[in-house]
């Protein structure tokens, strides 16, 4: 649908000696649209409508596009280039390595956890202890020691009450056991409840991570922008890991997570099986926006 | 507050077609609101701010009251249970809030009782078994990998036999992009129907409200292969406002039935259109 949108306002700009102003506006307002129905955030796509007209209106495009090139293809090749970053692979520089993955409630964090220690063992050769500091949700544990078991991870389970603490005993232990890497699967938590920002910011300090990733549901609309900014302004976010896009969501909270925090999204969840975990594509990941 | 410079300017409907967007009214919905709002604006003397607000308010409580939704009450007259089936996409929220409409159903002495359809899920069994025990109702559960249609089937003649007034069937999350899976409900229907064929009498979607569009697709989707009879929006104790209901309600004649505020089981409130437009415009 969106797809014959974007060729309709792009085929009226294509082929035309000159644009006229009037062209430009309506094709802007049509890519607003388009956006909007993607689920990118409001805000992010006025900026992204004002940027694209700032370089259409300076003729910078103009002057790039040869003759019979569509619209379409600079501004997709500009999302793309925007969407792209150098630092998208995961950074494990400790030993061991510290990942903590954070996020809404149901977002796939536990299935994440799991995905990425049988990554980083069948791409990577590193070893992983997957920590179990959601000590909230009923059987929490219990879904993490079975997929840990599906995989032949290991799962560490704490004593006590306090995740703090549980990871602390836990780095300790991969130490001494020589894991490469430690994964912690947290609690879902929202980015409004003031207690438990503050239990992952005490985990950050305390324990500096590698990676903190926000595990981000690519169905997520217009409130994308609320959660990234909150997350990120709060632990400091250095990628995120963009789940369920194996559905038919348009995912445009990846742009608008992108635009809010300037971070990259690392990885995707593709299903429900722990090898559905791929590396970011920006190059599928706009063309599916776009249509 | 949306900075009246006196006069109903471009920036001022500008202000409201972001405010209606960013609660995920979605771009139709509130074009055309606002388009028959603004059109509708009689003399200069009446386009007042207060006035706007108004009648889109008006305009989204009619779109929400056109089908009421209602939690079931069960009667005296009725011989079997209620069956409640509860679906969805993954991580929606779903065995939560059945924990919660168990916790509400039982308060008044009725009988509820769950059946463990997600088989398939990792630790979803001991999960709503974990709920069970602590709102002391029973949940019929059989071994992972098996038919959930079985495992339905079996719950509701133990339903039956003990008189329980409510069964309430949790089922694995799945897209509806996956036509097997969406066979796989469509298939719990047909078979609790051998037993009764006046059930399921409730079938609830229930729909994160962070979601924003796919929301709308979900519900047509589902729509398509099971009797749905209500929306539960869940997570609305975060940012989220969930305006996609109004698109599901104006589309699809869904109500919503009831909302989630919370993980605890006593975290879920009775849908009131009013108060839930304020959320969205208020
Ligand atoms: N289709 C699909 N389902 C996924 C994906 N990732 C996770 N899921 C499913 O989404 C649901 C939620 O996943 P969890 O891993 O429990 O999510 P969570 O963030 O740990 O949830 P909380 O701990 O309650 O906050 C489960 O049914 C998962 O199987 C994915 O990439 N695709
Ligand atoms: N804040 C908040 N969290 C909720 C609400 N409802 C459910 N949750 C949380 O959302 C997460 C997922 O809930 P589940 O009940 O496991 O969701 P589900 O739909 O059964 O998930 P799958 O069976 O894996 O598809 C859990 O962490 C719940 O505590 C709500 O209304 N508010
Ligand atoms: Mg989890
Ligand atoms: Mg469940």
């Amino acid at each position: 649908r969106i797809s014959s949108k974007f060729q309709t306002i792009f085929k009226q700009i294509r082929g035309q000696g000159r644009l006229s102003e009037k062209n430009i506006s309506d094709s802007l307002r049509d890519v607003k649209l388009a956006l909007l129905d993607a689920d990118v955030n409001y805000r992010v796509v006025k900026e992204i409508v004002a940027r694209t007209r700032q370089d259409v209106m300076g003729e910078k495009v103009l002057q790039s596009l040869r003759p019979g090139q569509q619209f379409i293809k600079v501004f997709h090749d500009r999302l793309v280039e925007f969407m792209t970053d150098p630092e998208s692979e995961l950074k494990l520089a400790h030993t061991p390595a510290l990942i903590l993955l954070a996020g809404l409630q149901g977002a796939g964090k536990t299935t994440a956890a799991a995905k990425l220690a049988l990554w980083l063992k069948e791409k990577q050769k590193l070893s992983s202890l997957l920590v179990a500091a959601d000590l909230q949700r009923p059987a929490a544990v219990a879904q993490l020691e079975v997929l840990g078991n599906q995989i032949g991870v290991e799962i560490f389970k704490g004593k006590g009450k306090s995740p703090l603490k549980i990871i602390g005993d836990a780095i300790k232990y991969a130490k001494s056991s020589k894991i490469g890497c430690v994964i912690v699967d947290t609690a879902g938590r929202l980015h409004i409840d003031e207690k438990l920002m503050e239990e992952l910011r005490k985990i950050k300090d305390k324990y500096p991570p590698d990676e903190i990733l926000l595990v981000l549901d690519a169905m997520t609309g217009q409130d994308a922008v609320n959660v990234a900014v909150e997350f990120d302004r709060q632990i400091t976010i250095t990628g995120s890991i963009l789940t369920k896009l194996d559905g038919d969501a348009r995912a445009g909270a990846a742009i608008s997570f992108r635009s809010v925090t300037g971070r990259p999204i690392k990885l995707i969840g593709t299903g429900e099986k722990l090898t559905d975990l791929q590396v970011f594509d920006p190059e599928r990941i706009v063309s599916r926006i776009l249509g | 507050w949306l900075g009246w410079s006196g006069k109903l300017d471009d920036d001022f409907w500008d202000d409201w077609e972001e405010a209606m967007i960013e609660v995920d009214l979605g771009v139709e919905t509130t074009l055309e609101l606002l388009d028959k709002v603004r059109g509708g604006l009689g003399s200069k003397k009446e386009a007042t701010p207060v006035i706007v607000k108004e009648r889109l308010g008006e305009e989204l409580v009619s779109i929400l009251e056109s089908e009421a939704g209602a939690l079931p009450r069960k009667s005296k007259d009725r011989g079997n249970p209620i069956v409640i089936m509860v679906v969805g996409v993954n991580g929606t929220g779903k065995t939560t809030t059945i924990a919660k409409l168990a916790r509400k159903l039982s308060a008044d002495g009725s009988l509820v009782i769950l059946a463990a359809c997600d088989t398939f899920r990792a630790a979803a069994i001991e999960q709503l078994q974990i709920w069970g025990e602590r709102l002391g109702v029973e949940v019929i559960s059989q071994q992972y990998g098996g038919d959930p249609a079985a495992v339905a089937f079996d719950a509701l003649k133990a339903a039956t036999a003990r008189s329980c007034d409510y069964l309430i069937i949790d089922t694995a999350g799945r897209l509806h992009t996956r036509t097997t899976l969406m066979d796989e409900l469509a298939k719990i229907v047909r078979v609790l129907r051998k037993i009764d064929p006046g059930v399921p009498d409730e079938v609830y979607l229930c729909l994160d409200a962070t979601f924003g569009r796919n929301g709308v697709v979900q519900a047509a989707k589902f729509a398509e292969v099971l009797p749905l009879t209500g929306v539960l929006l869940t997570k609305l104790d975060g940012t989220a406002r969930g305006g996609m209901v109004v698109s599901i309600q104006k589309e699809l004649g869904i109500p919503v039935v009831a909302l989630g505020v919370g993980e605890d089981a006593s975290d879920l409130i009775e849908f009131n259109p009013v108060a839930f437009v304020e959320g969205l415009i208020g």
